[in-house]
C-alpha cells in the first residue's frame, strides 16, 4: 500500500535492526486518516471471504481494524491482555511468549463474542516472530471457529512470523512489507 | 444520546449497584458503526472549539476516539499505562489512583505529540471517579496545552467524578448520563 510505505519512509524512524518506531501514526499517536485507509484496505482484500467478525488485540490493533470491521460490516472483538473489569471466566485463552521478555504471559476473548461457524478476519499493526498472531488463531480455533485470514499492517519480513504462518496454511496479507532495518533505513520487499 | 442508551439499556447489563457492562458494544466488541455515531456526536459538540488533538487512554477509548478525531481532521494520541516497546523517557506522565484496586499507577504521553498551546479534547469510554480523566488533564496541563473540554460515552452521575471536575472547572459533555444502577436497572439523569 504505497500510501502506507510512504509514511513509514517519512515519519518512521528506524531505532535499530531489529526495530522500527512508527508512534507517530500507528502506535501512540494516530493518523486516523491513514488507519481509516488501511481499514478500507484491509476490507477491500477480503471483502468477498465472508467476514463475520474481525478479531484484532489491545492496543495498537484497534485502530487499524476499526474501519476494516466498519466496511466489512461486522463487529470488532479485541482480545484482552489482562482482565478487565467486566470480563469473566468464560473465555477462550491462549498463551503468547514475548522473545523481546522472555515471559510468556496469556490473552483472552470472551466465548460470548466467538461462534463455532465464525468466519474470522484477524487483524494486528505488526508481524515479526507471530506470537500474537499465532495465539489469536488458537482463540478461533478453540471456538469452532474459522481463521478466513490474517491481515497485518506492517510485517518484518526478515522475522520467521509470515513464513510460519503459511507453513501452517494460513492466509497473511501484509499492507507494508518491510525486508530489511539495516544501515537506518527501511527497505520494502520487492513487489512481484 | 439516544441511540446510545437505547443500546445501553437493550445490549447492557447491569453487574451491581456501582458496575454496568457493554462489553457487547463498547469494552471487548465493539460495534463501529454505534462508535462512529458515538464520535461524531463528540465531533459535533467539540466542532467549534479549535479542537487541535484528541487524547484518551487505552484501551477502550480508542474505539470512541477514533470518529470523533477523524470527523475533528486531528490526530488521536492514547496515554500508555505501560511502557510500549518504542516509548522512551520523554514522556508527560500523571499517577492514576484505582479505587478498586487500591493501587496508584502511572500512565504516560511522549512530549512528542503534546504541544504547548495545543487545545486538546479528552475523551473516554466512562466517568466514575474520574481518576483517568484527572490524569488526562494533569499530562496536558504539563504540556502547557489547554484542556478544551472532557467527552464521556458513558457517565455514572452517581459516583463524584462528572462533579469534581465541573468544580475546577473543566467542560464536561457525557452522550450517557446513567443516574443508577439499582435493582438490576439502567435508570438515566432526566434530560431537562
Ligand atoms: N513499533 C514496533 N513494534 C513492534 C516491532 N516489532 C514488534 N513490535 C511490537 O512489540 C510489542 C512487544 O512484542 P513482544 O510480545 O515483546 O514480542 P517479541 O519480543 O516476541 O517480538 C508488540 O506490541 P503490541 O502487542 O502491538 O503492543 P501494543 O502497542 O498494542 O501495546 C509487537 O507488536 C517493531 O519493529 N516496531
Ligand atoms: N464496563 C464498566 N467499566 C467501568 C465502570 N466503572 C468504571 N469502569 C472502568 O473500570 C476500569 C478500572 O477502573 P479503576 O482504575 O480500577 O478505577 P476505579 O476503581 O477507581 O473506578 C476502567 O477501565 P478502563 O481504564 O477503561 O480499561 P480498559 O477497558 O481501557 O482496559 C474504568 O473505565 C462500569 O460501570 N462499567
Amino acid at each position: 500500500m504505497e500510501r502506507l510505505k510512504q509514511a513509514i519512509v517519512e515519519r518512521g524512524i528506524v531505532l535499530s535492526e531489529h526495530v522500527l518506531k512508527v508512534d507517530t501514526f500507528l502506535n501512540h499517536q494516530i493518523d486516523t486518516g491513514l488507519m481509516a485507509a488501511v481499514g478500507e484496505e484491509f476490507a477491500r482484500i477480503f471483502q468477498q471471504d465472508g467476514i463475520t467478525k474481525v478479531l484484532t488485540i489491545e492496543s495498537s490493533g484497534i485502530a487499524p481494524s476499526f474501519m476494516a470491521a466498519s466496511k466489512l460490516e461486522v463487529p470488532l472483538v479485541f482480545a484482552r491482555k489482562r482482565k478487565s473489569l467486566t470480563m469473566d471466566e468464560h473465555v477462550y485463552a491462549s498463551r503468547v511468549y514475548s522473545f523481546t521478555k522472555r515471559t510468556e504471559s496469556e490473552i483472552a476473548v470472551s466465548k460470548d463474542f466467538l461462534a463455532s461457524g465464525d468466519r474470522v478476519l484477524i487483524l494486528d499493526d505488526f508481524l515479526a516472530n507471530g506470537q500474537a498472531a499465532k495465539g489469536l488463531i488458537e482463540i478461533v480455533e478453540k471456538a469452532e471457529a474459522v481463521v478466513a485470514g490474517v491481515g497485518i499492517v506492517i510485517e518484518k519480513s526478515f522475522q520467521p512470523g509470515r513464513e510460519q504462518l503459511i507453513n501452517s496454511g494460513y492466509r497473511v496479507e501484509s499492507l507494508a512489507r518491510v525486508a530489511s532495518l539495516e544501515n537506518g533505513r527501511v527497505t520494502f520487499v520487492e513487489s512481484e
